[in-house]
């Protein structure tokens, strides 16, 4: 079979615009499963932005996308939430499946002109998803 | 729309779907206005939809916190990790009412002292005061000179203490600040929330007058009135804690573990199992 394999060593394995790291991508987060989204929003679309002088743009972001069956590390879910996976397959499918949450966040300034004229610079906590989570 | 019968028609209507407030989605259904539920800043947000605020701010008082905010947070608005100070909340106040009870004494450049009024009703019973200056800009378009020592005489009728001489500060060739924490804290813990201020400044040159400037004593006068700066630490459970946030790893938007014993202990960060 020497010949056949010389033969075949000289075709290429792979073709040449192949992705390597793409290929795996595709089994490590498949597509529309629970992941961060962003939302840019000015608070002129709210109609805030007579008393919110800063910032200008805000992206509070959000998360969507399915739960896998096997959240694992990946999503820092608790053992319940695979349990409650099973339950949802197994035992009573009116028990939602897991869903796709913040799991942490981080703070926002914000700039503010009060009724009275004061300024106010604030730092609210838990204004920005950082971290999506199964739960 | 609601016809006469009482039974409601529900018309779909494109332009009234694109205009639903933001806010109605978050009036409670039963209408009652328990705003209390809402994070300070809901409430605030839904007590004010779309109105301006009453009263505009001084544009230099705007000016100088719109200075701070870029010192203290990003574009995107996310505070910047830093160990120099450790309050969340900045509030500026400029005077309700003024007015001059003297003429100044341009010899000595002392300046006319000045009764200042201020309104502290936005400071929350939930926010301690850290720090407190009067800030004062000045109002010429020929710079003081740096070396300037101001020594000032600090009133407020509503404090006990007897006026105190404070230390001026001379941030910069715009603005000078005056420390009154010491007397503004028993007044701001006590929910004293109008604050009457007399100040009396002094001040000398250490260096001859500016070259450009107009010879003679220093021509302080034209001092715009002061804002007032409360330095706060907000300690109710929507604010920022910049302290917690640097010494425990915060689990998800989570309050403290209670331990065994029911009391209350910060979240340790978890370790991984």
């Amino acid at each position: 079979g020497q010949e056949v394999l010389s033969s075949e060593s000289k075709k290429p394995l792979l073709p040449t615009s192949f992705n390597l790291s793409e290929y795996f991508r595709q089994f490590f987060f498949p597509p529309g499963e629970c992941e961060l989204h962003d939302f840019r929003l000015s608070f002129r679309q709210l109609k805030w932005d007579n008393w919110i002088v800063a910032p200008h743009r805000y992206n509070p972001r959000f998360c969507k996308g399915d739960c896998p069956r096997a959240v694992r590390h990946r999503y820092g879910s608790p053992v319940h939430t695979m349990v409650q996976n099973i339950i949802y397959e197994k035992l009573d499918s009116s028990v939602p499946r897991p869903s796709c949450v913040p799991g942490k966040y981080s703070p926002l300034s914000v700039l503010t002109i009060e009724p009275d004229g004061s300024i106010a610079y604030k730092e609210y906590e838990d204004m920005i998803a950082t971290k999506c989570t199964c739960r | 729309s609601q016809t006469f019968g009482g039974e409601a028609k529900i018309t779909p209507n494109a332009e009234s779907e694109s205009e639903v407030d933001p806010w109605s989605l978050l009036q409670l259904v039963d209408g009652a206005d328990r705003s209390g539920l809402f994070p300070p800043l809901f409430k605030v947000l839904s007590d004010r939809r779309g109105e301006s605020p009453k009263l505009q701010p001084d544009s230099r008082a705007l000016y100088y916190m719109k200075k701070l905010y870029k010192a203290y947070a990003t574009k995107e608005g996310v505070p910047k990790s830093s160990k120099s100070h450790l309050h969340n909340t900045v509030r500026l106040f400029t005077p309700s009412t003024q007015n001059k009870q003297a003429s100044g004494d341009q010899v000595t450049g002392l300046l006319p002292s000045d009764a200042l009024q201020f309104n502290l009703d936005r400071v929350a019973a939930v926010e301690h005061l850290l720090k407190s200056v009067l800030l004062y800009t000045f109002n010429t378009s020929i710079p003081p000179p740096s070396a300037l020592t101001c020594l000032c005489i600090l009133a407020i009728h509503e404090s006990r203490s007897s006026p105190a001489p404070l230390s001026c500060t001379l941030k910069n060739h715009k603005w000078m600040e005056i420390d009154v924490t010491s007397l503004l804290q028993p007044l701001v813990d006590s929910s004293e929330r109008s604050i009457h201020t007399t100040v009396n400044f002094t001040c000398w040159l250490a260096q001859p007058p500016h070259p450009s400037g107009p010879e003679g004593p220093l021509h302080m006068s034209r001092l715009v009135p002061p804002s007032l700066i409360l330095y706060l630490n907000d300690t109710s459970a929507q604010a920022y804690h910049r302290w917690y946030s640097l010494h425990y790893q915060r689990g998800p938007a989570q309050g403290p573990d209670l331990d065994r014993r029911g009391t209350e202990t910060p979240r340790l960060s978890r370790h991984p199992r």
